[in-house]
């Protein structure tokens, strides 16, 4: 084995959330109505980046770099 | 490395020496400014292949979850941290944490995170951009990559937004209705790695077989060493599943399941984890 290389095991978060006062049918957008710069922030934090995105009606997609 | 946003969700799963666990304060920040509060967390990896590169608190899943527990709402009460590990390979194990309002978990999707090493240099051959490919964008080599490799035949039906990275590594998100699948590639030889996952249900109509699903992803790396840890939302586990997995990874490309460890934790499901290597090796 090398001694250093690319880490490809990567860690994984997932985070689920409800809507306190009202049905999620009347904010439909959720969590998608975070703005781009919000995001790219945390990703900041993180460190990775966005390098390719997609979204259909259901959710958004974004591939990173880090 | 990927993200996805759903409308009460977000997954996002980084490799390197990322600090993934930064992003927990920020994001239910995020959220609570949208009227949206935090109903569950999950954290999940493999055993690193360079533990030691790691940044804390990345060197112990024990610190890890501490970082996490700190920065959850105690309304999180329901919480469970449990290291799976193979006792024929103690060097794969799998690592999750859980924290959850509500000892019922209202998921009832099934997500399958398959973890593959020691990729055929032959296929791996394929993450590599070729001469002449750094005269097109990323882009288009990415699409050149999911192309010759077959992973265009993973799932027919989903759109891929997939990458190129220089000089080698590919990443793609599949985006199929509401189900989301997501592939990672490392082809470097000596450490080479490939991730698959995909989330969907048992019970959707129509959608295809999670075995047939797994085997042709599989198939496009020809791994040495395969680990699946599949995770059912509420009530969902069905062991017949795992079961079926195990013959069709058998029967298709002789792969032996080696380990079979499973637990539960409270609100967040069931996770099964196996490990599998080539029948003849």
């Amino acid at each position: 084995m090398a001694v250093s290389g690319f880490e490809g095991f990567e860690k994984r978060l997932e985070l689920r959330f409800f809507d306190d006062d009202k049905p999620i049918t009347k904010n439909p957008m959720g969590l998608r109505l975070i703005d781009f710069e919000s995001l790219d922030q945390v990703l900041n934090e993180v460190q990775c980046t966005v390098v390719s995105a997609v979204a259909n009606r259901s959710f958004d997609a974004y591939v990173l770099s880090e | 490395s990927s993200l996805f946003v759903y409308p009460t969700k977000i997954i996002i799963k980084t490799c390197g020496t990322t600090q993934l666990l930064k992003s927990i304060r920020p994001l239910i920040h995020l959220a609570r400014n949208l009227g949206l509060t935090l109903r569950a967390c999950r954290y999940s990896r493999g055993s690193f292949i360079f533990p030691k590169a790691q940044p804390f608190p990345y060197t112990s899943f024990k610190d890890e979850v501490i970082v996490v527990e700190e920065s959850l709402p105690k309304s999180l009460c329901y919480r469970k941290a449990s290291v799976m590990t193979p006792s024929n390979n103690p060097s794969r194990a799998w690592h999750v944490f859980t924290a959850s309002a509500d000892v019922e978990s209202d998921e009832h999707v099934v997500v399958v995170e398959v973890c593959m090493t020691e990729l055929d240099r032959v296929n791996a051959r394929s993450f590599f951009k070729r001469k002449g490919d750094e005269k097109n964008n990323s882009d288009s080599a990415g699409k050149e990559m999911t192309r010759l490799s077959g992973i265009d035949n993973i799932n027919a039906n989903a759109y891929i937004c997939d990458f190129a990275f220089d000089p080698c590594g590919y990443s793609m998100n599949g985006v199929d209705g509401d189900r989301y699948s997501t592939i990672h590639v490392t082809p470097e030889d000596g450490f080479s790695y490939a991730s698959f996952e995909c989330g969907l249900s048992l019970y959707d109509n129509g959608h295809e077989d999670i075995s047939e699903v797994l085997s042709r992803a599989i198939d496009v790396f020809r791994p040495s060493d395969v680990s699946i840890a599949t995770t059912y939302g509420g009530e969902d586990y069905n062991h017949e599943v795992t079961k079926r997995v195990e013959r069709v990874l058998a029967k298709k490309l002789d792969l032996k399941c080696r380990s079979r460890l499973m637990d539960e934790f409270p609100g967040s499901g069931t996770v099964v984890y196996q490990s599998f290597t080539p029948r003849r090796k």
